[in-house]
């Protein structure tokens, strides 16, 4: 563990409390994409599935414990619960998501470090990872105006999978063999995927103005 | 053999 990954699981793992937060306090979770958090369940639940069977940490058993808690339960909140499903706005939330996991799917069973079932499913992971985000930034530019919460909530989202980058150039500094270009790229392009939404959220607080993407 | 190396990383 370096202070670059935990920068980055804590960052994490505030972007899914601010979330939780609004929808459990606020009951709204008007301008959230329920398909992006759908796309993070199937995240969460194909890169945790040896959770039961390898033992690395408490910290880390812990960690993936709540992220997939937290991720169902707000897919749960937005679909099920009567107050804050009212909030969705459906009709703007349109982004055919499970047309995003096919090439995800096959780029896995085409490119991974092993051909195992867990492996391909961990690569399909953060390959999916990498563009989960896309219904919600869409979403972004539809609804004109987004909420402090919803703005917090993508920009941490988008920065822990940079302090993630900042490790990986860590550990490939301080440990022999240790190179994985997959979660690389994957992690890159994730990230990169972000930077016209920093770039909008960085001028919105510099000219202490509402977040409004272009649309 | 090489052992498949643990998922350290969430």
């Amino acid at each position: 563990m370096n202070i670059f990954r935990l920068a980055g699981d804590m960052t994490h793992l505030a972007s899914v409390l601010v979330l939780l937060l609004k929808i459990h306090t606020i009951k709204s979770c008007a301008g959230v994409s329920l398909k992006t958090q759908e796309l993070y369940v199937i995240v969460f639940a194909t890169r945790y599935l040896d959770i039961f069977t390898s033992f690395v940490s408490i910290y880390n058993s812990l960690m993936k414990l709540i992220f997939l808690g937290s991720s169902f339960s707000i897919v749960w909140y937005m679909r099920y619960h009567k107050a804050v499903h009212r909030t969705y706005d459906r009709e703007q939330d349109t982004f055919r998501h499970w047309f995003l996991m096919l090439p995800c799917i096959l780029l896995a069973l085409l490119i991974h470090e092993k051909f195992t079932f867990f492996e391909v499913m961990w690569t399909f992971s953060l390959y999916l990872e990498a563009v989960a985000i896309l219904p919600q930034l869409v979403l972004l530019q539809r609804t004109r105006n987004i909420d402090n919460l919803t703005g917090q909530y993508i920009f941490l989202l988008g920065g822990y999978r940079g302090f993630y980058i900042l490790n990986w150039i860590y550990r490939y500094f301080t440990e022999p063999h240790y190179v994985h270009w997959i979660t690389w790229i994957s992690g890159l392009v994730q990230t990169l995927l972000y930077a016209d939404f920093f770039y909008y959220y960085f001028l919105s607080w510099k000219n202490n103005k509402k977040l409004q993407l272009p649309a | 053999e090489e052992h498949a190396e643990t998922k350290d990383e969430l």
